[in-house]
């Protein structure tokens, strides 16, 4: 199954937000997904309930070579499963160095424990192009690509997209990777005109599903929840179940 | 005059925002700023029309001990000065090292030049705690830590403050950091609440000036402007007015 990088190295544009809601529409749709934190800053697993005080229990004692992935497994609140990150996590991106084997390790060994063996995989990055998110590059076969409907955003696809096409050709391997608008607010006129640039520039790369702008998808976090047990009714719930009825839609999950 | 960091690790909160606009009321106030891109992704410097294509006209090539910061000031759009970034200074955060001579280059090389001789200094950081952000703190006398009024930016408050207090210890040195809220949504309940939650625990460290959340803020970027240039009778122009007027009466630009 499919193993997904969500990947933007501007900061604040809904990766983990996007993590969190697309595993746990895929936990209700019964795909039993796991997802991996991949930031030293570790919002995700705050948010699973997944933080762990030690580093030895995080993704960071993979990296050291330490502990297999598999022991490196909790469950999260939503009910599916999650690898947590740790602050020291930042190590592997300031003093591992750029070597090839350190981007290697996280696919390496995913592959070698059978990790994504009948689930699909979702790892969230930070906001850095360092080894850390490289490395999630490297794990996945398709990338997710969240962009706010900001200019400042917008700004960053030019560099999304020059590292991606980068990499596809040192793994000599296409690299599917649609691009989804994220805290899209209709009433601004800047939005849609957003959506027109990205339209023009991306073609079919950009996803017919928008995430709207939806308090309910920035209040979850705070009860330590998905926002389909914070806010079921919501426009933020429908919104990431449309955007995973796509994605199966073209493949992106199988 | 103040040499000010607008810092804060998670990714989206404002940090690029303030900064612009911040200097932009500054130099409408006749304080002469000069802002300074310490973020490889470059946002500051492309709003103010100052983008480079080679690394050795940016910041990087200071950090490589290859050119004085004197050399490297730009005119803004705005009419200010900047010194862009560049994408290679990420090598700075990877390569060079957390050895103190890296960490205090800034530091050194704007006291050595008299760069802030007379005039106040605002540094944009990027969203990580690495070599880049420590330098402008180092380098800095005051910080500015923008905070997003949403839970994910208030859980990132926790390790702000923790950094700031154990880089207090090593320089001991005390050092005058504001928080501000921004983005802050008067509609919404969960902003109050955040309001509520963070003066409880910052106390007169919180700002009581909160930046609204206000389109003509996202927009300005697009054609390079700051808010005043962009949107003049806009609430983020008034809201950032009013910033400067409490920071100023705060003692925070001398
Ligand atoms: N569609 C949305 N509607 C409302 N709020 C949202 C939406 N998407 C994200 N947010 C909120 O915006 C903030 C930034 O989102 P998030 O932290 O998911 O981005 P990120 O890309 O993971 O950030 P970072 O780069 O720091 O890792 C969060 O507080 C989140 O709750
Ligand atoms: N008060 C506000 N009202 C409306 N939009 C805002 C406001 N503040 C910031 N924005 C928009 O939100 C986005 C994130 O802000 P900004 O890029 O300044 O944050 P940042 O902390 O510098 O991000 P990064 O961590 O990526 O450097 C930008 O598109 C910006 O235009
Ligand atoms: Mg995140
Ligand atoms: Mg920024």
């Amino acid at each position: 199954m499919a193993k997904i990088a969500i990947f933007n190295q501007k900061g604040g544009v809904g990766k983990t937000t996007t993590t969190l809601n697309l595993t746990a529409a895929l936990a209700r749709r019964g795909y039993n997904p796991l997802s991996i934190d991949l930031d030293p800053q570790a919002h995700l697993s705050f948010v699973c309930k997944a933080t762990v005080s030690h580093s030895d229990d995080s993704v960071f004692s993979f990296y050291q070579q330490v502990r297999p992935l598999t022991q490196l497994i909790r469950p999260a609140t939503g009910g599916w499963l999650v690898i947590p990150a740790h602050v020291e996590l930042s190590k592997v991106d300031t003093s591992f160095g750029k070597g090839p084997n350190v981007l290697n390790r996280l696919n390496q060994g995913i592959v070698k424990e059978n990790l994504n063996t009948g689930r699909p995989i979702v790892m969230d990055c930070c906001p850095m192009l360092g080894v850390l998110s490289l490395s999630a590059i490297f794990a996945s076969d398709r990338v997710l690509i969240p962009v706010s409907a900001d200019y400042l955003a917008v700004q960053g696809v030019h560099s999304v997209e020059r590292v991606l096409r980068a990499l596809e050709h040192v793994r000599n391997k296409r690299l599917q990777r649609p691009y989804v608008i994220t805290r899209f607010d209709t009433r601004r006129k800047m939005s849609h005109q957003i959506v027109d640039e990205l339209k023009a520039r991306l073609g079919d790369e950009l996803c017919k599903t928008r995430i709207s702008e939806n308090v309910a998808l920035a209040e979850s976090p705070a009860s330590h929840r998905d926002v389909f047990a914070h806010a079921p009714g919501s426009r933020g719930a429908s919104d990431y179940d449309t955007l995973l009825d796509e994605l199966v839609a073209e493949g992106f999950i199988e």
